[in-house]
């Protein structure tokens, strides 16, 4: 069963590249094939993993261009099973360049499935990073998605934006991708010793359930560090209480999948 | 002289909320009388100042696209001293709504100068808070702007996306509005504890010198707990690190502008 989820979630620097990276890089590490798609201009994800602009020939914008197939930008990354389509700067302006595109919102979900041999076929799972808004670039993330994946920072900031993220995903569901549904809430950079990320994470239970992760990813200076090493944070500290919660995560998702 | 700052970095989470809201607030306390533009769609400046979604009738948003004018859409805000023109979940839109309008990247600036007795004239400082993004919104900060103050967070994926603000900043400069300058960079929830934050600070300085402030502005958990009571940090614990970084920042700034 080959799963598509978007790690998405308008509110800025609550920690998609870095689920994204090391969720991915934890499920290779099981055995799965990965497929990492960078949607975001600034490119974090394809730099967290080893790949330097000036090896980005071809990126997920020409594909969703249609400039280039998708199998002609992948690469190979640093993780072992992890393979990533790149990002470049020219997708801050997406926006205005797929308006008179047809079939706009599904450029990402027909690239995945174009052609005798789909991309789609060749992996286990794809992970789609999202830039930090709710433009037509996210919009083709959940359209080619199955799932939803959903960091929030335990602060009083993000929590106001969840409203507006799952009305889109609601809207998205009913007009361009029956299939698609948020398929979990992971809370990011939890610091214990602070009342603000206990009472978020209470009022995010409360308010949405069981949809959220058990596992909370506390906040860990080395998964800050290893993007400056060209690492996931599972290749440059494993045994950090960082890398150890996304490999908690990992395992929560795929018991998720299974009993699904 | 009358200045209007873009508070802007399209890196996600890095503290432009924080740093409009709360210089803003410093400024206000030294008697200038100033204006908070919310441009982003989560309204998290608006929110932070106390004024909720159902409290505002016409926003940022509208006034881009027309519907009403400038000085329709202010309110005053918890601060003495200080209005705000809030913002709507409208603007996640915006890019496509603003397309095909005459002028489109001048909106703002037009609406800032319109009439006989423009918005513009009633204020010593506009701060204008930026989405995480560089799309057409943000591009209207830039061209209603004299300066531009960037917050940077003391982590790696946020040096990043630098190179292309500055890249952005000219190509504004050059074609769009010549007054245009980066006013101040700010280093923002810088740690002390740890070597990433140095590191980085360290990086940006050699790279940018003078352009970088003296002032840096530490994580401080009471920052982040003042926006749920509807307050700027100053309000909420006017003695605490933060607070009184941010108002050596406001004396900072005031002291280049006096230089200028
Ligand atoms: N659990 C954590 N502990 C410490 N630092 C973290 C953690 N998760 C993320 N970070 C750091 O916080 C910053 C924001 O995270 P990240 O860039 O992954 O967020 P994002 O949502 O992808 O941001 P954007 O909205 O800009 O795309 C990064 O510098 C990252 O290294
Ligand atoms: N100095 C600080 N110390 C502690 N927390 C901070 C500090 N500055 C900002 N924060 C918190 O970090 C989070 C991100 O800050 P903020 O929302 O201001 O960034 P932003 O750049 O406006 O984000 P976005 O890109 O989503 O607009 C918020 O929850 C805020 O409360
Ligand atoms: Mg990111
Ligand atoms: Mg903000």
């Amino acid at each position: 069963e080959r799963r598509i989820l978007a790690v998405a979630n308008q509110k800025g620097g609550v920690g998609k590249t870095t689920t994204a990276v090391n969720l991915g890089t934890a499920l290779a590490a099981v055995g799965k094939k990965v497929l990492l798609i960078d949607l975001d201009a600034q490119g974090n994800a394809s730099t967290g993993l080893g790949i330097y602009a000036e090896d980005r020939e071809f990126t997920s914008y020409h594909v969703m261009i249609g400039e280039t197939d998708l199998a002609s930008s992948i690469l190979p990354t640093t993780v072992k099973g992890m393979d990533i389509c790149p990002a470049s700067e020219d997708l801050s302006g997406a926006d205005l360049d797929l308006a008179d595109m047809p079939r706009r919102a599904h450029l990402l979900a027909d690239a995945l499935a174009a052609g005798k041999n789909p991309v789609q076929n060749n992996y286990d799972y794809i992970m789609i990073d999202c830039p930090p808004s709710l433009s037509m670039v996210t919009i083709n993330a959940m359209v080619a998605s199955s799932g939803i994946i959903v960091p929030l920072q335990c602060e009083f900031y993000a929590l106001e934006g969840l409203s507006q993220l799952i009305k889109t995903v609601r809207r998205v569901k009913a007009t361009l991708n029956p299939a698609l549904d948020i398929q979990g809430v992971v809370l990011t950079m939890y610091d214990s010793r602070n009342n603000l990320s206990a009472q978020v994470a209470d009022d995010v239970r409360e308010y949405l359930g069981d949809v959220v992760y058990e596992t909370k990813i506390p906040r860990n200076v080395k998964i800050s560090e290893a993007p400056s090493h060209g690492k996931p944070a599972l290749l440059y500290d494993y045994s950090c209480a960082g890398s150890q919660a996304y490999i908690h995560l990992a395992s929560e998702l795929l018991r998720r999948e299974h009993d699904a």
